[in-house]
This record gives C-alpha cells, structure tokens and sequence, in this order.
C-alpha cells in the first residue's frame, strides 16, 4: 500500500477526483494554501495499492494543468541595492506535485 | 516512531481525540472532505512510538463507528444504457481508514 | 527526497514560511487544530532533498518558538476524588513537532 500526496491547483481539484473515483479509488481532500503564492491549493491523500500507483498517477497528471501566473514580487532578492520596488513577475505553477510514502499497515476499521 | 493518518466520520473525531488525549497521546486535527460523498470528515495525525501503536489503532477503533448513508447516486455506471437517473444508492461508511507510515526523524525543537 | 511536516504555532507560520521561501524551499500550509488545546495550529508540508534538510530544519526550530498559556484544566485525574473543579494548569506549547518521512517517489507533472 502507498499513500499519495498530491498538491494540484484549486480549479484542478474537483476534476481530478472525479475522475479518480470514477476508476473507483478513494480520496480525501485537505484543504490548503500555498506557501509562496499564499494562494488556496488542494492537497489530496489517496492510498493505493502499489499495482495500480501508476494507474492514479497518470490520472492525476491528466486532470491538472500547469498555468502562468504574474505576481507581484516582494521577495525581490537583495541584488536589488536594497530599492524595495516590488515588479511583475511571471510565475509557472505546476500541474501536480506529488510525493509518494510507503505504508506500512494499512487498516479499515 | 510511527505516523498514524485516521480518516474518521466528523461525529466521531471529537470522542477519538478526547480518548486518544486522556491516554495521553497527543493529536493533531487536520480538516478534510470526502472525495465521494463530498461530506466532511476529520484526518488526524497522530505520531506515536511503535510499541504504543496497537494502543493507538485499538482507541481509534472503539470510538469511531461505522454507519450507513443513502445517497443519490449520480455516479451511475453506464450499463444504465445512457438514462441518467439519479436513484437512491446506500452507501456503507466504514469506522476508520488508518494509514501507517514509518517516521525516519522525529524532532521536538 | 523526504517529507517533512512540522507543527507550528499559528503565530509562528508566516515567519517559518517566507525564511523557508526566501531560502528557495517550497512550502504547503494546511490548516490544523490542536487535539489538546483545541486551538488553531499550522501544519507544514516541505518535500526536501536529503543533503539540505538538515538546514529546513534548522529554519524551522529558528523561527518558531515555545511558549507558555494557562489553561482550565478539565482534564482532572482521577485523584481528585470525584470533585470536578477545574483549575489553571500551565502548559508549555513547543515550538515545532516535526516529522521526516522517506519519499519513494516525486513528480511534478
Ligand atoms: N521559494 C520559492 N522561490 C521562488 N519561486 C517559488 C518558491 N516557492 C514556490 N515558487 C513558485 O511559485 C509557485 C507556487 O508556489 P506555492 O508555494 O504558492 O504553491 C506550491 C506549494 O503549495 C506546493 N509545492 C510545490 N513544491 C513543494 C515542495 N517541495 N514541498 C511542499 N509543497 C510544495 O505546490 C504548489 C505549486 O508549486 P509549483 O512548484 O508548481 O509552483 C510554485 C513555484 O513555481
Ligand atoms: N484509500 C483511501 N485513500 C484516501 N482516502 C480514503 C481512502 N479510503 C477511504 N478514504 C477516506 O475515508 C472516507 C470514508 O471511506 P469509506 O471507505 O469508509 O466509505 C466510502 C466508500 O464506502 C464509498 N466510496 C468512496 N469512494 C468510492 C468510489 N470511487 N466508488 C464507490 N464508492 C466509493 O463512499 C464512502 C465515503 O467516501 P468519501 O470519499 O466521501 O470519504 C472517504 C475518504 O475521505
Ligand atoms: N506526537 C504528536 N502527534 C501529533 N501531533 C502532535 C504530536 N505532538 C505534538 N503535536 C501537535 O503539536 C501541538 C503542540 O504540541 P506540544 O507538545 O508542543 O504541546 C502540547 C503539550 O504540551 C500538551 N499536551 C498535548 N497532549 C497532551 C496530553 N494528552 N496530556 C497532557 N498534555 C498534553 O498541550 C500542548 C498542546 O497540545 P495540542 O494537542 O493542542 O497541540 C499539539 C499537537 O497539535
């Protein structure tokens, strides 16, 4: 068994779960929030048995798109000489970031 | 060191964690949903020494009970020939879905 | 490539957060409640090479920090012959729980 965690874009999320339980695997959604973008993401935990990680992998990078997004950069780096004057910069968020974790026991009680 | 992840129906996350507290485990409360039923439910985290975790699972089990649901089934496979009638479909929800992961380094700072 | 969570103070996330972004780490917030306490916490996901956790870490223990609350406690033992009077008992918060789990697996797709 592994459990997958997968942070997809907030507008992904619903359709990578259907589609996920539409091939009859579980999810659970948390709700989260992006560190840099400060922006809310989606963070689900779906637990599979190791035959068929690929399977739910390749769902997920199916079903989340990658997109640009311009910020507003406050984290100008200090290169800058200390001029604080945030700039537009484009941002690549990723379709998924995925890590997945052995699981040692797994239990429905 | 162990890493329990529990989904738990919401009515029962406040017993489970009530329990887990007076034994003196300590609990963290992360707020989630169910990808299918779209309902809330509650993952705890739960890290604990590998000799206290049948404790652990075993409070978990007592106090999280399983339960039915009717639902109106939109997931409806295609053999319904294309007619897309939602119609009442009871779901059994389990008590709780437990994952274990091994916990490499554990630090309190 | 590991997976750190780490349990911080409410007060302590942003601070944790933007050293570790200024630091070029990536970072995923999830919202969280203490079992005991009952207060809001934040739970920290930082996927991580192996060579550089030792420094993720170490920001972490460097920008939160421990402190004390009081709180009713109705967790009496039961040495209490049977009275049930809350009283204050103080309670030393820590600065971060954290747990580094292995990652079989990454992708960003
Ligand atoms: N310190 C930094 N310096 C410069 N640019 C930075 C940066 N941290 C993030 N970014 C950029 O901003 C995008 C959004 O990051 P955010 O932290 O809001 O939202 C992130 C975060 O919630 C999560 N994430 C990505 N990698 C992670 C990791 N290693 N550990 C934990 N969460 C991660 O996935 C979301 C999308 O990440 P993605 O890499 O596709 O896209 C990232 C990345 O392109
Ligand atoms: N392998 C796994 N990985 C990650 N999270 C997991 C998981 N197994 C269970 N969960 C979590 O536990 C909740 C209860 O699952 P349970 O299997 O008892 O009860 C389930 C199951 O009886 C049924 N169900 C779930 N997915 C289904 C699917 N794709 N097809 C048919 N029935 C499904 O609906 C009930 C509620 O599901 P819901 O998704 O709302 O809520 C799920 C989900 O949040
Ligand atoms: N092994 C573990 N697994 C999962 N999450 C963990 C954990 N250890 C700590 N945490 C998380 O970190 C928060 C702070 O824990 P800390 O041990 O510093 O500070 C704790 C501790 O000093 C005390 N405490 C917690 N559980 C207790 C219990 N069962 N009996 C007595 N004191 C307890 O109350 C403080 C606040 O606890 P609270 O539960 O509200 O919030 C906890 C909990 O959300």
């Amino acid at each position: 068994m592994k459990l997958v965690f997968a942070i997809v874009h907030d507008e992904d999320g619903p359709r990578v779960i259907g589609e996920l339980n539409k091939n009859g695997f579980s999810v659970t959604r948390l709700c989260s929030t992006g560190g840099f973008l400060k922006a809310g993401n989606t963070t689900l935990l779906v637990g599979v048995e190791e035959e068929k990680l690929d399977t739910v992998i390749g769902i997920i990078e199916a079903k989340s798109k990658s997109r640009k997004q311009v910020v507003n950069s406050t984290m100008t780096p200090n290169t800058m000489g200390g001029m604080f004057m945030p700039y537009p910069v484009e941002v690549v968020i990723g379709g998924a970031t995925i890590f997945v974790v052995d699981v040692e026991r797994f239990e429905k009680v």
